[in-house]
């Protein structure tokens, strides 16, 4: 999980960080 | 396949499926159609050209890796958006997204892609492969020019493109699935939609294996980036390390 905690929190995430 | 039959889907099943795939697809795009219009198709001049080429490999290398992960951020919530596949299991999601975020990007870049000039849009212009010359990897570059140009001369509308896409995400072949029988039955249902659609379209009897023909293309091109930046990362370590988004390095393994 460690490895992958960037897509991890995207994948949580309920919307995305970028302004779509 | 392991034998299993494939899913039983109706036309309206099929016909929902391409809906919601094309939706998540033009919601999560980046650039709309009618954005890119608006960019009027404005080539870099000369001595814009010049000054990508006389910038350092790794300021040049930094510039691509940060618009490649903007785009792939845009994948991921493509990802998200398409039906089932937040109920797959979360190793499987990573396994997907590792191994096909950069092939949809790919796939995505035809929609920005000028097949006449031979240019793409990059960082506010179209460019030629000449203003990637400072990466120092022009065979790569010239690859996924051609793969781009190949792509655009299929003419897939945005329901097409959309759907394979998703099916390119969604390749139940991926080392590491955990859950091998839930992506396999997804991918066989949005390739189905994609029949499905390129039938309705009136397309040619060759259509789904020249797409077909793209994915091993894509694996390759995928592959001759991963061996670029291994170069690039035993040249320049200290700049991957600092100046890389942490994205882009969880990714690609840098």
């Amino acid at each position: 999980k460690e490895k992958h905690k960037i897509l991890h929190q995207l994948l949580q995430n309920s919307t995305s960080p970028v302004d779509l | 396949s392991d034998g299993d039959p494939l899913p039983t889907v109706s036309m309206e099943d099929l016909d929902h499926l391409a809906q919601g795939v094309s939706k998540s697809h033009l919601e999560t795009c980046q650039y709309l159609g009618a954005e890119l219009q608006q960019t009027s198709w404005q080539n870099f001049l000369q001595d814009e050209v010049k000054s990508y080429q006389s910038k350092p490999a790794e300021v040049m290398w930094q510039l691509c890796a940060v618009k490649i992960t903007e785009a792939i951020q845009y994948v991921v919530e493509f990802a998200k958006r398409i039906d089932g596949f937040m109920d797959l299991c979360q190793n499987d999601q990573i396994v997907l997204l590792k191994a096909g975020s950069l092939e949809v990007v790919l796939v995505r870049m035809c929609r920005l892609f000028d097949s006449q000039k031979n240019t793409v849009y990059f960082d506010g212009k179209f460019a030629g492969p000449d203003v990637f010359r400072a990466l120092g990897c022009d065979d790569l570059v010239s690859a996924v020019f051609d793969f781009s140009r190949g792509m655009c001369s299929l003419r897939l509308t945005e329901d097409e493109l959309a759907l394979f896409s998703a099916s390119v995400l969604l390749s139940a072949d991926r080392s590491w699935l955990q859950e091998k029988l839930q992506v396999e039955k997804l991918q066989q249902k949005t390739q189905l939609a994609l029949q499905h659609v390129l039938q309705k379209n009136q397309r040619e009897e060759g259509a789904l294996n020249k797409l077909r023909c793209k994915v091993s293309a894509l694996r390759s091109l995928v592959i001759r980036h991963s061996e670029k930046l291994s170069a690039f990362r035993a040249l320049h370590p200290d700049t991957v390390r600092t100046l890389f988004p942490p994205l882009y390095k969880e990714l690609f393994g840098a």
